[in-house]
């Protein structure tokens, strides 16, 4: 029973998976869950869809967990889904965003990398996949895309952290994600969480050119990290992710932008500065008290102007 | 279950161009198994990296020794990890 479930704890991989199929039990009408393919390791890789019927609607992507070892991502991710399926019917803009339109969230995005943190290595980041002639494993899912695949923030080597893989797409963590949305083609926003230092930002991270969306998407991320401060005070630097943080090519929310899907974003949740990765149970929930606000701020934006 | 007891993670300031290539040239020497959380990019950026217990003198006194201020941001990794499991283990045990 989701009513039940401690919010404020953070969940092996199986248990999520479990509060997952609670969610869809609890509310037939609205949650079904998808899966979309398979990991590296064979575990599946679900998506939670969050609709009020009619067929391809104009949707909304999220994800969370595609670095391992973010813990507070998925937590963030399990806290919303609940909050979406439980506001409906009561919030009137959430109600009118699921009234227009579907959301789509994975919660975990790396399942392999998030069991492995639990059973082996805390800090594991990359995905489990094995580098042929290496003896080390994993790739860097969010240098896996087709976005500027190779360039500037990738590493070639397969021990690196940030380590691209083979090709693009090798990841079936990725590939699946691509195959998806590409398929579904009426996506209209994307946000992909990450953590730890209190950032929004939007394309590029490959290349310091600027999208023809630059100014909508700079005022979009202000207004974003505005609402979100509001709550607990935790303020967010944002822009482009090459002017706010630092070159990074083949990422998702680079893919997004490039695919047709103009609001695309990329999170970075809090950090307090102490505890980096390890950030206590206790501020699971304000953690995604405050960015589920900066959330909604993005997905009202989305329904209020269709393109 | 890897342990890292003993491990820290530094929060690095660089304050020059110079030390950001001091600091980017870290992350070839895989000896040091340095796991960097915050990669060093600008002056702006904190570099934050967890360092096993054996490679810590090392880098402190490299830090030191070029002038690259740094402070403790997590000083026994383990012990963290320890309390998150028992936070865990004890959200297990809670009546729901």
């Amino acid at each position: 029973n989701t009513n039940n479930f401690d919010y404020a704890s953070y969940h092996t991989l199986e248990e999520i998976y479990s509060w997952m199929d609670s969610l869809e039990a609890e509310y037939p009408d609205l949650v079904t869950k998808i899966q979309i393919g398979s990991s590296f390791e064979g575990r599946p890789i679900n998506v939670l869809k969050f609709s009020t019927g009619g067929s391809n609607r104009p949707a909304i992507w999220l994800d969370s967990g595609i670095h391992a070892r973010e813990w507070i991502t998925p937590a963030t991710g399990i806290w919303s889904a609940k909050k979406i399926a439980s506001d409906y019917g009561r919030d009137p803009s959430l109600t009118a965003i699921l009234n227009t339109m579907d959301i789509f969230f994975e919660i975990v995005t790396n399942p392999d990398g998030y069991y492995f943190t639990h059973t082996s290595n805390r800090m594991w980041r990359k995905t489990r996949s094995i580098n042929p002639g290496s003896s080390c494993v994993g790739v860097d899912p969010n240098r896996n895309w087709g976005a500027g695949f190779g360039g500037p923030g990738t590493s070639t080597n397969p021990c690196s952290e940030t380590y691209l893989g083979s090709f693009e797409h090798s990841e079936s963590e990725v590939k699946s994600i691509v195959d998806f949305i590409l398929g579904h083609g009426n996506f209209k926003a994307m946000i992909t969480i990450h953590s730890y230092s209190q950032m929004l930002m939007y394309p590029y991270g490959y290349t310091s050119t600027e999208t023809p969306n630059q100014q909508e998407l700079h005022t979009l991320a202000k207004s974003a990290v505005d609402a979100l401060a509001a709550l607990h005070g935790t303020k967010y630097t944002y822009g482009s992710m090459i002017t706010t943080i630092y070159p990074a090519s083949g990422t998702t929310a680079d893919w997004g932008y490039l695919n047709g899907i103009k609001y695309s974003f990329t999170f970075e949740l809090r950090d307090t500065g102490r505890y980096g990765f390890l950030l206590p149970a206790e501020q699971i929930i304000p953690t995604a008290q405050e960015t589920w606000l900066a959330l909604m701020k993005i997905m009202e934006h989305a329904r209020d102007n269709p393109y | 279950q890897k342990l890292f007891v003993g491990d820290q993670v530094l929060r690095i300031t660089a304050s020059s161009e110079e030390q950001i290539t001091l600091l980017k040239e870290l992350q070839d020497l895989e000896h040091l198994k340095l796991d960097f959380w915050r990669e060093p990019v600008k002056t702006a950026l904190a570099v934050d990296v967890r360092v096993p217990f054996a490679g810590l003198q090392a880098l402190k006194v490299f830090l030191e020794s070029n002038g690259i201020q740094y402070r403790v941001m997590i000083d026994d990794v383990q012990m963290l990890l320890d309390e998150e499991k028992e936070e865990m283990f004890r959200s297990h045990d809670r009546e729901r």
